[in-house]
């Protein structure tokens, strides 16, 4: 049974991708087969895997709109069990192309089911908005991850957030359920950071992850190697924290 | 001759919202009528300043779609200066209408045209995507101040942003030009921010501000209080750094 889970926050720079990319790889290395979607225009996910979006022929924005298969890309040179369903520069036009169509939010979920083989785990790195783009990733999804900044301006849309999954619940997708809240970025040594984390439990109780992701310039270093931080540098705070983070994920999902 | 400019980067959290909104506070005090527009739909620069956009009557949404003069509110118990046209929880459904409108991309500039006073500044914050809102605001503005977070995956899209304003340079609007790039979230403690801030002067030589804005708990406090940083704390490292700015965007403009 795949467990997808979309990775999704309309606030910008929260850590989607950050964690995207980096649960994906403790996923793998744990043994599950892992598929990460890049279905951000941006396409940080696929440059933070060494991945190359130009010199792609078949990509993601085919298999949306012409209902080709999807072509997945293996990363064994890091994780034996990841593959990659790189982004494309031609995914920021998909929006607009998307609108007119018939199934429109169902684009994505229908391309998975074209998938040619099994996965465990399927992550999708979403951008930043509430547009067409992730609307395909909640439909598509069984769970939604949350990434939450601990800071002011990071708390003020997640009721809009968590409005928009549970109309996508209600229309489209029955099975849709919050997996959690993940606070990033957390900086330990500032008020407002635990104000936040308290703020974020008594509003979602049974909803916050243990473990929240501390800002560690190794997690922004690698990267710009094309590596996820388990080879980057594997002993590092974040490379502990999203091992963690992974099995709290596993326990909610084999739970359900 | 009013100055209009963008505040636009498709990178989500490199410190939009917190540029448009303080930069705004800076030139009002400086005795400039200041006009800020929220073009994003979490309208973070509105909540930023104290303002309840739930309780609008007209909103920004209507002057897009409806052809209606704009609304703008004076923020005079902060800045006596300084005045808002916030955004809106509608303006979200803005992107899906504007498109199959003609003049979709004028929608914003022909909006201003309406305004019913005069401005000296008139600044837009746009939303993190290249969607049909900040599109909007690239084709209004006269200049394009671009915040860039001193972190590798924030200087990834960055070409995708500069062809984009090329673009809309050569086919909508020949007077759109970048202003400068503002390097933000700035830690000189890391070796990462100064090499991201070297490339930058490389890649843009002289269009990068000789003031980099940096990490400071004052800057992300602020809005949590409703206010601006001059506000908030005066002698602040941000308080000082926007007011720098200030100078620095006032020099640039006059002198075109
Ligand atoms: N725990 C962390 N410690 C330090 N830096 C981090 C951490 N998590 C993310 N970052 C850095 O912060 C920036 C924002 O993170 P990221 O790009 O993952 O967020 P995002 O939500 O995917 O952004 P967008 O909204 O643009 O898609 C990046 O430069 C990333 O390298
Ligand atoms: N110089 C700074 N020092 C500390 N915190 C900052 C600074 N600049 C911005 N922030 C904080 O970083 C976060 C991101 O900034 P901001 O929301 O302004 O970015 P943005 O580009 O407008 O994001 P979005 O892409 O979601 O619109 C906010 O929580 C803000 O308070
Ligand atoms: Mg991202
Ligand atoms: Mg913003």
């Amino acid at each position: 049974m795949t467990q997808t889970i979309a990775i999704s926050n309309q606030k910008g720079g929260v850590g989607k991708t950050t964690t995207a990319v980096n649960l994906a790889a403790c996923l793998a290395d744990l043994g599950h087969r892992t598929l990460l979607v890049d279905l951000d225009p941006q396409s940080n996910a696929s440059s933070a895997l060494g991945f190359d979006s130009n010199r792609l022929d078949a990509s993601i924005y085919d298999a949306l709109l012409d209902h080709a298969a999807p072509t997945v890309h293996p990363l064994d040179a890091q994780h034996s069990n990841l593959f990659l369903l790189p982004s494309s520069m031609d995914l920021a036009g998909a929006e607009f192309e998307l609108i007119d169509r018939e199934g429109r939010e169902t684009a994505l979920r229908d391309a998975l089911a074209r998938l040619d083989q099994p996965f465990d785990y399927i992550l999708i790195d979403s951008p930043p908005s509430l547009g067409l783009l992730t609307l395909n990733a909640l439909v598509a999804a069984r769970w939604v991850l949350i990434p939450v900044q601990a800071e002011y301006l990071a708390l003020e849309g997640l009721s809009r957030m968590v409005q928009t999954i549970q109309r996508i619940n209600r229309k489209q997708n029955p099975e849709l359920e919050i997996l959690g809240l993940l606070a990033t970025l957390y900086d330990s040594r500032t008020n407002l950071a635990h104000q936040v984390l308290e703020e974020l439990r008594r509003a979602f109780p049974d909803k916050v992850f243990s473990t929240p992701v501390t800002r560690s310039v190794r997690l922004s270093e690698a990267p710009s190697y094309g590596q996820t931080i388990l080879r980057y540098d594997a002993r590092s705070s974040g490379a502990l924290q999203y091992q963690q983070i992974a099995q709290e994920v596993i326990h909610v999902c084999e739970k359900a």
